[in-house]
C-alpha cells in the first residue's frame, strides 16, 4: 500500500541523504557512530532470511540496506575516520543492547533462532536512533542536512503506523504483529520532540538548535 | 498468501 512504499521509499531516501553528506562534505561530523553501527546490527540481524525472501521487492530493499549500512560504516570507520569525534558519541550502547535481547527472548513470536534475531533487531531498532539524539542534545545544534536525515528516518517509522492500520482495515485475517508494532510506535515516539523542533525551525529555514 | 518467515515487512 501506499504508505508502506512511501515509508520504505523514505527510509531509503534518509540512508542516501546521509551518504550524500558524508561523501560532498568530506565529513561525519554530527553523526553518531554508535547508531550508525546499530543499524548495521539491525539490518544483519532481521534479514538472516535473505535466501528466502520471496518477494523481489523485499529482497532488492534488503541488498540494499546492507550493503548501504555497511558503506557508511566504513565510510565513518576508515575513509573519513577523523572527522568523527568519539568524545561526543558517549551513549552506553550496552543497555540498549541488553533491553533488545532481554525482550527478544523473553517474547519472541516462536522460539526459533530467527524469530528471536528478528525480535531483537525490531527492538534493537526501536532505540537505534538514542546515541544519535543524546548527541544532538550535547552540541545543541546541527547542520541541516543531518536534520533533513533524521527526519527522513523518522518519516519511515511513523509511515507504517498507518501502514499497519489499512492492513488490518483491508485484509480479511485481521492480523496484527504486535512486536512490530508496539515497538514500531515507541521509535516514532522517541522522534516525536525531533520532528517538533524539526517543523518550528528547519521548515522555516533556520538553523536546527535545540532550546 | 504464502510468507516464509511470517514477517513481510522490512
Amino acid at each position: 500500500n501506499l504508505f508502506r512504499v512511501a515509508g520504505d521509499m523514505s527510509h531509503l531516501a534518509s540512508i542516501f541523504i546521509l551518504l550524500h553528506k558524508i561523501v560532498q562534505l568530506k565529513s561525519c561530523s554530527g553523526i553518531s557512530f554508535k547508531s550508525q553501527l546499530l543499524y548495521l546490527i539491525v539490518y544483519i540481524t532481521r534479514y538472516l532470511d535473505l535466501p528466502w525472501t520471496p518477494s523481489p521487492y523485499n529482497f532488492i530493499f534488503k541488498i540494499l540496506f546492507i550493503s548501504s549500512q555497511l558503506y557508511i560504516i566504513y565510510l565513518m570507520a576508515r575513509a573519513y575516520r577523523p572527522t568523527n569525534d568519539p568524545n561526543l558519541d558517549t551513549f552506553r550502547v550496552e543497555y540498549l543492547l541488553g533491553f533488545a535481547a532481554v525482550l527478544a527472548v523473553l517474547f519472541p513470536v516462536r522460539y526459533t533462532v530467527l524469530e528471536i534475531f528478528w525480535a531483537f533487531s525490531i527492538w534493537l531498532e526501536s532505540v537505534a536512533i538514542l546515541p544519535q539524539l543524546f548527541m544532538l542534545q550535547r552540541t545543541g545544534e546541527a547542520e541541516a542536512i543531518t536534520a533533513h536525515y533524521l527526519f527522513a528516518l523518522g518519516t519511515y517509522r511513523a509511515l507504517y503506523i498507518p501502514n499497519w492500520i489499512y492492513r488490518y482495515v483491508t485484509e480479511p485475517t485481521h492480523k496484527i504483529d504486535t512486536i512490530a508494532v508496539v515497538a514500531g510506535v515507541l521509535q516514532t515516539v522517541l522522534y516525536s520532540d525531533f520532528f517538533w523542533i524539526y517543523y518550528t525551525k528547519v521548515m522555516k529555514g533556520e538553523k536546527f538548535k535545540l532550546p | 498468501k504464502i510468507m516464509v518467515g511470517g514477517h513481510d515487512e522490512l
